[in-house]
């Protein structure tokens, strides 16, 4: 059905490589411990869910690397009074 | 402040994009806001080339990353005109940087903004509303598995790391949350959408925010 749903056609009936095959394997688990929340913490109505999607035959490092490629900034606080000031200028 | 809010229902927010395998998020991000702030003016909404910031946004890595505020700061700082999409498509791979002649339609920003939110997402609210969408950079380890719902656990404030906008919140559930747009096209989360839990800087949303201005 992956393969199907989301155009792995290199090789039909099984997933491209042993790399990838393991890759799904291990997003599956991975999805199910995301689902499962500790009893300590609130599962809240609305919660998100985790499942298999077009990432899951990459692993977790080639998918860091791959799509989250962006460094957030030093910034400084928010404070309303200066941005008032500098709007004022 | 209404208790809930989208800019998309204004029609100044452009379709789900698609980054591919190139870590152009930082880009893609700048590019979509500049595109709100402009229809937000009255102006027609259309697409400008997130690939003419890949290419040239010269602090930046292109395709192998960067920061939306070294991209504000430097558009702001030359007035390079962002030419459209169709002019300048998306590759999704870093390029030699185009230059147009100054006949070739194109906007350039007046300012822009960027501030930490922490501890501050009402007054964030109160933002997006007078600013428009918001860029942020966030946690996404996560969202690799990400189908739907509102994220509240499994990611961290401490290790941002991916570019996406907020273009609006909703206060009308029992969990409010901000509605956040992402690059990885319109199958991935809901129609291309995360929504993160607001009030508690969750995958660290409030920490690193801005927005441009035309």
């Amino acid at each position: 059905q992956f393969i199907a749903q989301y155009n792995r056609s290199r090789s039909p009936g099984r997933l491209g490589s042993a790399h990838q095959y393991k890759a799904f394997q291990e997003s599956i688990q991975r999805q199910h411990a995301l689902n499962s929340l500790p009893s300590d913490l609130l599962v809240e109505k609305g919660s998100a869910t985790y499942g298999i999607n077009q990432f899951s035959d990459l692993a977790p490092e080639l998918f860091r690397a791959t799509y989250l490629c962006s460094k957030p900034s030093e910034l400084p606080k928010y404070k309303p009074f200066d941005s008032e000031v500098k709007r004022l200028h | 402040l209404p208790t809930r809010f989208d800019w998309r229902d204004k029609n100044v927010v452009t379709r789900v994009r698609n980054q591919g395998s190139c870590g152009g998020c930082w880009a893609f991000s700048v590019v979509e806001v500049i595109e709100s702030a402009y229809a937000i003016k009255g102006k027609p909404l259309q697409t400008f080339s997130a690939q003419e910031v890949i290419d040239c946004s010269y602090k930046d890595g292109g395709c192998n990353g960067g920061s939306p505020v070294s991209a504000l700061k430097w558009l702001n700082q030359t007035k390079t005109r962002l030419v459209t999409e169709s002019m300048y498509p998306f590759k999704a791979k870093t390029g030699m940087c185009h230059h147009f002649p100054m006949s070739t339609f194109g906007i350039s920003i007046k300012g822009y903004q960027a501030y930490s939110f922490r501890h501050k997402e009402e007054e964030m609210m109160h933002k997006l509303l007078e600013w428009g969408p918001l860029i942020a950079v966030v946690d996404a380890v996560s969202w690799q598995d990400y189908l739907g719902g509102i994220i509240q656990h499994h990611c961290s404030p401490e290790e941002s790391n991916h570019a996406v906008v907020i273009t609006g919140y909703d206060r009308t559930g029992d969990i409010p949350y901000w509605i956040v747009r992402n690059s990885w096209g319109s199958t991935w989360g809901i129609d291309g959408f995360v929504h993160i839990k607001m009030k508690r800087n969750v995958c660290g949303i409030a920490d690193s925010v801005a927005a441009g201005f035309v």
